[in-house]
């Protein structure tokens, strides 16, 4: 019973990638099976788990588009039950093409089809856009998580966010649900706080519960090619990533 | 004497934007006459300069695309001597469409030729992406200005970005230059000046002397619909930015 979530948000540098990273390593901790999928032409989610975007052959890019099968594309990780299918620039021309292919929306979920027997939680990293690549992220997933700043342009972002939402429960995916996870949060920021209730006031249950605050500890985990949870299992942020997904697995459980 | 800038990255959330309100806010401060042009169909730069992305019907994709005139989508801006041309979500259509047509990297170039008369610089503010319209506005510029964290994801993006201004000098645009602009740099992280020598010995006189660091006013002016330099003129950032202005305008006038 394989559930996939969709990381997205056209917003640049709002934790992102460092979200699916993370909450890979606190799920795959936890002993499910997880398939992380980086749908960024930058490859960073790749980076984050330890490999090199330019040495990939077979990438997410070459599964939209019929050129690999699953089994190609997908790659182990450094850490048991955590594989990946990898990202790099080849998925700009996924972006340029893809929406001249026939149902394109559906061409990653078709590409995923085989992980549905072997995962418990399907991860996929989008890139700052609402073009292609995300909707077929969007059409994918069983629910969108949204990382949001509290700052202005990222806060500004959620509406054409939410509108991109709406369109593909419409067209594709009528049973996409999402929460907004505030990140890089900085608690002695009072322009945060005031910006976090409102949110609060605006989102009420679409609102994750857990917040990640900024970490300083999450860049070095970049680097090293490893998930917080384990490259430094003791900071807060480790902490509060596997809150998180203790989150997310409660309410996958009630669905 | 017309002199063009564009603000690129393809990685998101390291100030391009915020760049381009302080440049635009500095450079008017001195007297210049200044065109910011927002490409980025989240629209920014645009909210940055206290505008509404939602009410503009002439913006940078009706250029782009010949669907409106210079002189319709200039709009004046609350500072003396700085317009725009805005950007909101019509630039994904422009996106899509504009590597269909004829000469389309020099599609900005020939939408901004009636502003080389009327303003001494133009700053173009690019999306987080290397595509159409990061091209075309590399392809009519005598400058792209790099905003840089001193992070890993960050630093990874350069490789790919000078890239892309290797083809755009080979194919449209042989005098395009660059320049690295240090971003939120943080002096007291040992991870940030360790990252900074690093690039200072591989890009030598290719980075800029300018550093920007954080704070935490540039966030407040960006609600406020200013640029630094006239929100919190005495703050670390707007000298910071006006000492860019100053670093640039000296590069201009030697060329
Ligand atoms: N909680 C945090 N505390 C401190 N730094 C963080 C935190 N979360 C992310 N970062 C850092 O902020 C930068 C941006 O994060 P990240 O790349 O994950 O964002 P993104 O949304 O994936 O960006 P893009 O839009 O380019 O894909 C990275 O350098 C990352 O290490
Ligand atoms: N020097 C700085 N100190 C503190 N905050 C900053 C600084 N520069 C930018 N910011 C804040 O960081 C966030 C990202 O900046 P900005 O939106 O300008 O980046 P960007 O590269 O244009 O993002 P995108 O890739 O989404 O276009 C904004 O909330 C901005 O206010
Ligand atoms: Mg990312
Ligand atoms: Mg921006």
């Amino acid at each position: 019973m394989c559930y996939t979530l969709t990381i997205a948000s056209q917003k640049g540098g709002v934790a992102k990638t460092t979200t699916a990273v993370s909450l890979a390593g606190a799920l795959q901790e936890q002993g499910y099976r997880v398939l992380a999928v980086d749908l960024d032409p930058q490859g960073n989610l790749t980076l984050g788990l330890g490999l090199r975007p330019q040495h990939m052959t077979a990438t997410a890019a070459e599964l939209l588009l019929d050129a690999a099968t699953f089994a190609e594309a997908r790659q182990p990780t450094a850490l048991e039950g955590l594989d990946l299918i990898p990202g790099n620039e080849n998925l700009q021309l996924a972006e340029r093409y893809l929406p001249s292919r026939q149902a394109y929306a559906w061409a990653l979920q078709r590409g995923l089809a085989p992980a549905q027997q072997s995962y418990d939680f399907i991860l996929i990293d989008s890139p700052p856009s609402l073009s292609a690549l995300t909707t077929t992220a969007l059409t994918a997933a069983r629910l969108a998580l949204l990382p949001t700043q509290a700052e202005y342009f990222s806060a500004y972002a959620l509406k054409p966010m939410l509108q991109t939402i709406r369109r593909v429960r419409e067209r594709y995916n009528p049973d996409l649900a999402y929460r907004i996870l505030l990140t890089m949060f900085r608690r002695r920021n009072r322009a945060h706080r005031i910006i976090r209730s409102r949110l609060e006031a605006t989102f009420g249950a679409g609102l994750c519960q857990t917040v990640i605050e900024t970490d300083t500890k999450l860049r070095e985990a970049a680097i090293a090619g490893l998930p917080i949870t384990h490259f430094a299992p003791r900071t807060r942020s480790a902490t509060q990533y596997r809150a998180l997904a203790q989150e997310l697995v409660a309410y996958v459980q009630k669905e």
